[in-house]
């Protein structure tokens, strides 16, 4: 399964979301085999957890059909990582008049596809040919939210891209859900959002399990490491590991 | 004097900046005149003041050619504002053939520059075509970063991205400085970060002013209100105007 941990606005914990989650399924309980590509230019989920890569050994060297996508792949604590490198902002320029432009990334999947459970893609805060290659690419989609007024104001604009997509591009796409990120209980206007605002309108599309404010994830970020590597018993990890359990359907093991 | 608010990596506090240092520029200690343009597709800025607007009474128009700045401005508390709507995610994509491409929205200010002390633009979270506009047409740059891991790993990527800018599109754009935002000093992460990575690389590119955290500004983005208008005491209010004073060079009045 593929999925997009996608949401235009900025700073909301998808790259956060994406890396933390893939080790997560990758753990003893749940033993998924998980690839992790980073399609933002900024190679956040890279720096997440390795050194910077140079551009031809990273996904800008995939998309412009340079290298395959077996070529690139390194294995980082214990997660397969396709990592990204600030060549990749000039790529959508080079890629705009390719004939299929939107579907490079899933023609680069379909070879090594099947030899995982879970592919999980990090996309960049916007709604470019990029982004658009991972929607097309991808069976499901996560948007992680920040509990604040700009991702209420943005919720309509983003649905009314998904179904654009969905309809142009690729009518296999759906949203596995919402996931709440940064939560802190003790803040009012965040309880308020998601309790009288996004719960109601998007009822069990929001996933139960929370991402919980912590501040060990921003320490572990500044070591290189996942929030589990760094600190297995946090309250981030154990959210991460919640929502993997959510996620596979309770076949967390056990 | 027109100033981009811009930085690649999302959710740093570009809108946030953009509309609270907007809002202590025209307080009666400076009393400048300023014009606010929202270049961002998600409208954030726009939305931090007022309602949704049309298509054809935002940025898009002018961008698209199809309407004068002065056509779509509209003053919200005290501020002159150029609205945007998510419309604008497709102008990047219709413009990219135009010859000077880059320029539009320099050409689309000239007739109306002279009306303000400061123009300042919130940039979206990517370098793409919309906001090369903004930088094209500007004379400094003002950078919002958070102070954390991914902020300092993008610094190397996002001067390289200004260099390339400045010898190509525009040689008179300067960085005016990089402003330490949601800084909170309980963090050990963001302390850290701060006093010996930022401070010692950027010496005195950086603000003196720091933007402390501040829950009353989310709640002031949820009444669609400044953070001054909302409560004037507020520590995020006393930080925009201590900003405001340090950027006019202490002809700040009194
Ligand atoms: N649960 C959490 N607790 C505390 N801080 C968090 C949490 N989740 C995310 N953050 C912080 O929020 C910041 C933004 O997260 P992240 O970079 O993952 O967002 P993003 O959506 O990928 O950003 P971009 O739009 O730039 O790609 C990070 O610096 C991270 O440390
Ligand atoms: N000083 C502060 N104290 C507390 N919260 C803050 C502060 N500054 C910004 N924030 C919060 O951080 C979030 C991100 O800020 P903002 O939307 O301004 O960033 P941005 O860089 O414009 O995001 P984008 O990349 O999506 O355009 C906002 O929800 C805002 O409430
Ligand atoms: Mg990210
Ligand atoms: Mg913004």
């Amino acid at each position: 399964m593929i999925i997009s941990i996608v949401n235009q606005k900025g700073g909301v914990g998808k790259t956060t979301t994406a890396v933390n989650l893939s080790k997560s399924l990758t753990l003893p309980l749940a033993s998924k085999k998980v690839l992790l590509v980073d399609l933002d230019p900024q190679a956040n989920a890279t720096l997440h957890l390795t050194e910077r890569v140079e551009p031809e050994k990273s996904i800008s060297a995939v998309l412009m059909e340079k290298a395959l996508l077996k070529d690139v792949v390194i294995n980082v604590d214990g997660i397969d990582l396709v990592p990204s490198n600030i060549s990749l902002s000039g790529v959508e320029l080079e890629i705009f008049m390719k004939i299929g432009r939107e579907y490079i990334l899933k023609d680069a999947l379909k070879d090594i596809k099947d030899e995982y459970d879970y592919i999980l893609i990090d996309c960049p805060p916007s709604l470019g040919l990029i982004s658009l290659n991972a929607l097309a690419a991808s069976d499901r989609i996560i948007v992680p939210m920040h509990l604040e007024k700009f991702d209420v104001d943005g919720l309509s604009d983003f649905l009314n891209t998904f179904e654009r997509v969905k309809s142009k591009i690729n009518n296999n796409l759906e949203i596995m859900g919402y996931l709440a990120v940064n939560y802190n209980k003790r803040l009012s206007v965040s309880k308020q959002i998601y309790e009288s605002v996004l719960k109601p309108q998007l009822g069990d599309k929001m996933f139960k399990t929370v991402i919980r404010t912590d501040t060990k994830l921003k320490e572990a970020q500044a070591m290189c490491k996942t929030v589990y590597t760094y600190k297995n018993n946090s309250k981030c990890a154990a959210d991460y590991i919640d929502l993997a359990k959510e996620i596979t359907g309770g076949k967390y093991g056990k």
